[in-house]
C-alpha cells in the first residue's frame, strides 16, 4: 500500500489535482481511496458527480458508535475510487483540524485502508498544526507532494509545509516534489523553478491553467472522466505512472523567510 | 477606545488594507496600535519601512518574564502607529493560533492597549479556531471587517468567518461590513454584490487592484505614506472617517454551503 499526502495553500488546486490523480491511478488499475482533509469537505465531488458526502465528523456527532457503518461515510466514485471526507467542527468552536484525527480513528476501527492499495490524503496546508499535521506523521503519508503556483503566497505556504515536514521527522525522506498548478501570472515559471532549486525538489508535474478543469467541474467530473483534453489526461497518467514506479524522495529543506523572498522575488 | 478586527483569507490583502487604514486613521489624528495576528508576521512592514519585528512568541521563548520590556516587541511606525506581531509556533508543532493568545496576555501585562485609542487586529481567516478566533471574542474586537475579493475561495472564507462570529455570540451585532479588495477577475463585482446582499452586509469600501500598492510595497510603505495615488488615499481616508463617526453594525448571517454556491455562482 502506498499513502500519498497532497498539501498546499487553500484554493491552490489540491482537490482538483487529487481527484484527477486518483482517477488516473484507478484507470491504471490501482484500488484508490481519497480522504479529504480540508474543512471545506469538497475533495471528492469530482469523483462522485457532486454527491454531498456525510463527513466523518458530522456522522460521529449524530450516530451511536455501536451503529457505525463505514458505508455511511464512504462514497463510491469514478472507476471504483473510494471517497471519504473528514469534515471539521463549527468555525470558532474547537480545533479546525480535529475532524481529521477523529476520521482517522474511525477509518482505523473499520480497517478501511486495508481494502485499497493507494491512499490519497488531500490536506489543507495554510496552517500546519493540529489535525492538518497528522498526515505528515510517518504512520500515514509515505510520500508527500506540495501543490503550488508561482504566486508568492502559494510558495510561502509551500515553504511552510516543508517546515512542518522537517519538524516532524526529517530522518526519513518523504517529499516526492512539487506539483506546479499554473495560475498564468507573469514570471511564474521562473518563480517556481527558483523555489524548487533552492529547496532541492523536483517539479513532478506542470499542470496548465485550463478551461478543461472548469468545464469538467461544471458537470462535477474530473478531466480524466470527461475525456476530452488529451494533453491534461496524459499529464495525470504520466504522474500516476511515476508514482507506481516509485518516486525518488527528498528531505524537506525549507528556506528562511528572508531567503524565500530573495529566491522568489529576487530581493 | 475602538478595537477593529480585520479578517479574511490568507493572501486576500488584509495586511495591505490594515496598514493603509492604520496610516489613514493616524493621519486623522488617532493613536493607532496594529497587532498582526497571522503566523506570517508581516502585517506591519508597510508601516515600519520593512523592519523585521521580534514577534511576541519568539520574544517570550527566549526572555525571562522578569526581563520583559514592551519596547522590545513594539515598533514605532508611520505617523506614530504602534506595531506588534504575534508570530506563531513552528509549523507541525503546536497550535498555529497560540501566538495570538500568548501575545494578548503579554500586551495586557503591560497595559499596552491603554496607550492608544484605536486597535487594529489583522487576523488570518482561513481557519477560525484556536487563537485565530480570539479577536472575535467580545472583550477584543468591537467591530469586524471582512476582506474579500470576488473569487469563490475568498467568499467561502468570508462566509466561514461569519460562521465563527455567529458561533461566538451573535447577540451583540459587531460586523461592520465587507472590504472588497478587487482581484480584477471576470464578473467579480456581481459575485461580491450578491454575496453582500445575501448575508445582509454593506460593502464599506471598494479597493481597486492597483500597481500603486505593489510600487509602495517595493519601498515598504503604505500608499498613504507614498502619497502619489490620490484616489486610493481618499478611499482609506473615507473609510477612516466612517469608522471615526461610528459604523452601523450587523449580525453575522452566514449562508449554508449550498446557498453560498447558488448566490455566488448562480448554481
Ligand atoms: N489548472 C487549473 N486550471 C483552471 N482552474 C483550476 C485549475 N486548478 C484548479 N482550478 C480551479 O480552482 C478552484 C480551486 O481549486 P480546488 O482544487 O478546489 O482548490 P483546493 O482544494 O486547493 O482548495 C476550483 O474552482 C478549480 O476548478
Ligand atoms: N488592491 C491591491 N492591488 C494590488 N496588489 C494588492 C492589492 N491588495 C493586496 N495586494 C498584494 O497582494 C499581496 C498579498 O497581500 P497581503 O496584504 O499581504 O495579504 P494578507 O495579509 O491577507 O495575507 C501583497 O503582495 C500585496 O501587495
Ligand atoms: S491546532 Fe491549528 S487547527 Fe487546531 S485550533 Fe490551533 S490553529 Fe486551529
Ligand atoms: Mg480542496
Ligand atoms: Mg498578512
Amino acid at each position: 500500500m502506498i499513502e500519498i499526502a497532497i498539501y498546499g495553500k487553500g484554493g491552490i488546486g489540491k482537490s482538483t489535482l487529487s481527484a484527477n490523480l486518483s482517477a488516473a491511478l484507478a484507470l491504471a488499475g490501482r484500488r484508490v481511496l481519497q480522504i479529504g482533509c480540508d474543512p471545506k469537505h469538497d475533495s471528492t465531488r469530482l469523483l462522485t458527480h457532486g454527491q454531498k458526502p456525510t463527513t466523518a465528523l458530522d456522522y460521529m456527532r449524530v450516530t451511536n458508535p455501536l451503529d457505525y457503518k463505514i458505508e455511511d461515510i464512504l462514497l463510491q466514485g469514478f472507476c471504483g475510487v473510494g471517497c471519504v471526507e473528514a469534515g471539521g467542527p463549527e468555525p470558532g468552536v474547537g480545533c479546525a483540524g480535529r475532524g481529521i484525527i477523529s476520521t482517522f480513528d474511525l477509518l482505523n476501527q473499520f480497517q478501511l485502508k486495508e481494502r485499497y492499495d493507494t491512499i490519497i490524503y488531500d490536506v489543507l496546508g495554510d496552517v500546519v498544526c493540529g489535525g492538518f499535521a497528522v498526515p505528515i506523521r510517518q504512520e500515514y503519508a509515505d510520500i508527500i507532494f506540495i501543490v503550488t503556483s508561482g504566486e508568492f503566497m502559494a510558495l510561502y505556504a509551500a515553504n511552510n509545509i516543508l517546515r512542518g515536514i522537517r519538524n516532524y521527522d526529517n530522518e526519513k525522506k518523504r517529499v516526492a516534489g512539487i506539483l506546479y498548478n499554473r495560475r498564468d501570472i507573469e514570471g511564474e515559471d521562473e518563480h517556481v523553478l527558483r523555489f524548487a532549486q533552492a529547496v532541492g525538489l523536483p517539479i513532478c508535474a506542470v499542470i496548465p491553467r485550463s478551461d478543461a478543469f472548469i468545464q469538467a467541474e461544471r458537470t462535477n467530473m474530473t478531466v480524466i472522466e470527461q475525456g476530452s483534453d488529451r494533453d491534461i489526461i496524459d499529464i495525470f497518467l504520466t504522474l500516476a505512472r511515476k508514482i507506481a514506479n516509485g518516486c525518488t524522495l527528498y528531505a524537506a529543506k525549507p528556506l528562511t523567510d528572508e531567503l524565500l523572498e530573495v529566491v522568489v522575488q529576487g530581493r
